[in-house]
């Protein structure tokens, strides 16, 4: 499914240059759950944003379902990532002054789905993750954990068959993160592919493989499930 | 040095009301380290955001080292704050297009402090947060974990006499994380007052009580070391 060969990730900051990715190679099979773990700064978000189609490397190739992401320009890209994959930001994203329901249907409207369905799969989304109480609060009338749920629904709102979580429970207490790591592990055995990034070792546990990340480079040894 | 007697915080949301906290009492001795736990939703950052005087309770009373905070007007409010309360918000709040050095200096800005005093101070707390090759970039240019070290170098730079952290590790790998515990043990015992929300167990296990929340309530039996 996900496939990255010899793939660097450059930044350009005036005459400066960070790397973020260095010659990484991933191989991600469809049905997967996988974790991907590293100090901070190793380049955990920067392959998720390559990886979900929202950055493209600076060399090295991926190919997507066979796909080369490279020969895609910016539409079909945006109308692939928009069908195949969900995906819930580190620092979530969520619109301002727009509702948890308007937020969590927003994917659904590049679906054609009518009004009245697009806000029924976003209220069973939020009450999927204990917000059914919630979904008239705008990103400043929540939580931080409550803000973070919200971007998990609106990451499975259009049910993607490539689901890329970064810290989907950093801002949540053990009982809350234990109920969002259930869920996940039940798309999982019901067929989804799914990229998690995080620091949490139970978390990282309940994946079938761990990818380890240092200093833009994966570690040896991490390609045993 | 803190003390809430029946303090309420009710949202209003037109016609709904929101009870975020419900006839709260805290007491917080100078020189004490706690740690504020509870699930998501419950107000904990609430009840961190009137302690911190950044919101004003719906009813009770804080009087803060003595003085009725219901007392002061807005200024004298911002000013107390300014010179004796340091920080770290849980979803950072950093000044975008501002480089990590300029935002970490930005609070001695209202001390009177040279501009080549207040940039030593602030590279020396950067660089005590493992950011010294990171001072020139903004937030977009900076992963979650160094933007949440930005943002405790920040909280730290007027060497504030209460310290209030709302997960300061949230977004950082359990090495990266050990360091921050271990720089706000330091600060506790050379004398600061230390209040933190966490839901990491190793982090509250650091300090020398805990106070839990659940909707809105502290639950009872918190009082003991
Ligand atoms: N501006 C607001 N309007 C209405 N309700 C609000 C507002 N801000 C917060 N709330 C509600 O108040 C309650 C307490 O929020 P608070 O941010 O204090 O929770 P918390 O304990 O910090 O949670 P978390 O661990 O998720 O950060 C939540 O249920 C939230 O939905
Ligand atoms: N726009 C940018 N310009 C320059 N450097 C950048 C930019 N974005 C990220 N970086 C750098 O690239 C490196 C990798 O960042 P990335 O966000 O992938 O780290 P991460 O592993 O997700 O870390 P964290 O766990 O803290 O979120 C970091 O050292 C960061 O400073
Ligand atoms: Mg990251
Ligand atoms: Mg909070």
């Amino acid at each position: 499914l996900v496939h990255l060969q010899h793939v660097s990730r450059v930044y350009e900051m005036g005459r400066l240059q960070v790397v973020a990715l260095r010659d990484v190679d991933v191989a991600i099979q469809s049905g997967e759950f996988v974790a991907v773990l590293g100090p901070s700064g190793s380049g955990k978000s920067t392959l998720m944003h390559i990886v979900g189609c929202l950055d493209r490397p600076t060399s090295g190739q991926y190919t997507l379902a066979g796909t080369p992401v490279a020969a895609l320009d910016d539409d079909r890209l945006a109308a692939l990532r928009s069908r195949a994959i969900g995906f819930v930001f580190q620092s979530y994203n969520l619109l301002a002054r727009t509702n948890a329901l308007e937020n969590v249907a927003a994917p659904l409207l590049y679906q054609g789905v009518s009004r009245r369905e697009r806000y029924r799969r976003a209220r069973a989304a939020l009450e999927r993750l204990g917000l059914g109480d919630r979904v008239d609060h705008s990103p400043a009338e929540l939580s931080g954990g409550q803000q973070q749920r919200v971007a998990i629904a609106r990451a499975l709102v259009t049910d993607p068959a490539l689901i890329l979580a970064d810290e989907p429970t950093g801002n949540l207490a053990s009982d809350q993160g234990a109920e969002v790591l259930s869920l996940f592990r039940e798309l999982h055995s019901a067929g989804r592919t799914i990229v998690l990034i995080t620091h949490d070792q139970e978390v990282a546990a309940a994946a079938g493989r761990q990818i380890h990340i240092r200093d833009g480079s994966i570690a040896a040894g991490e390609i045993a499930a």
